[in-house]
């Protein structure tokens, strides 16, 4: 969900 | 992942190293402020809260881990190994960095993108971020002169975010509702207070003298 694609930056 | 970001990612990575190198190589922290490395360590212990709860990729957490791993064991170094304590400048390091955690604690909790308790920690990261320079950039101007290896760490600290602003610009146009505008304010901002030390480094470099 949107949650997991912002967070997969450092 | 585009090369933009694997490219700052590696920068970052390479940043704590050298510093770390440097601290366990030469047994010495001259010059390197204990306060900006425990802001780190903060950033990262807030930022990677995640760590075991969402997994986004082996790359993701095995650099998570680099980075919790090596910003807890600078301070490790320069607080509790004797040899590196003792050269530890407590006089000169004296940025107040405490208020720059509650600011950005306090920031963080009126300005986020989801009133949660791991989005809130993760917001005050990023605020936390932008600014854990500063006690070191102070440490910079009152030492007067710096040693190639912290201005190395320093050079390639914020040479990361700035690879990272490209990464977002790249995002931006390839990803459809790519918008994340806490990200990119203070991922600016950060890069922007590095700008007068890029300015001297790059004139040191250019005219092969000792960076002061």
């Amino acid at each position: 969900n949107k949650d997991d694609l912002t967070k997969d930056e450092l | 992942m585009n090369i933009f970001r694997l490219a700052g990612d590696m920068t970052h990575m390479f940043s704590v190293l050298v510093l770390l190198l440097k601290i366990h190589t030469i047994k010495s922290c001259a010059g390197v402020s204990v306060k900006t490395q425990e802001l780190y360590a903060i950033v990262f212990a807030t930022r990677y809260l995640d760590i075991f709860t969402s997994f986004v990729s082996i790359y993701n957490t095995f650099m998570k881990l680099v980075f919790l791993g090596s910003s807890f064991s600078i301070v490790w170094y320069m607080r509790y190994h004797k040899a590196v304590h003792r050269t530890y400048d407590r006089e000169q390091d004296t940025f107040r960095h405490w208020f720059l955690v509650l600011s950005c604690l306090l920031l963080a909790l009126l300005i986020h993108e989801k009133f949660t308790f791991l989005e809130v920690l993760w917001t005050f990261s990023l605020y936390l971020e932008a600014v854990a320079i500063l006690p070191q950039l102070v440490l910079l101007q009152r030492t007067r002169n710096i040693d190639n290896l912290t201005g190395q760490y320093i050079f390639l600290l914020g040479g990361y975010r700035g690879l990272y602003i490209l990464n977002w610009i790249y995002r931006y146009f390839t990803e459809p509702h790519f918008v994340h505008w806490i990200t990119w304010i203070t991922g600016l901002v950060q890069t922007l207070l590095y700008a007068d030390f890029f300015y001297y480094y790059f004139l040191s470099w250019k005219n092969n003298k000792k960076l002061n």
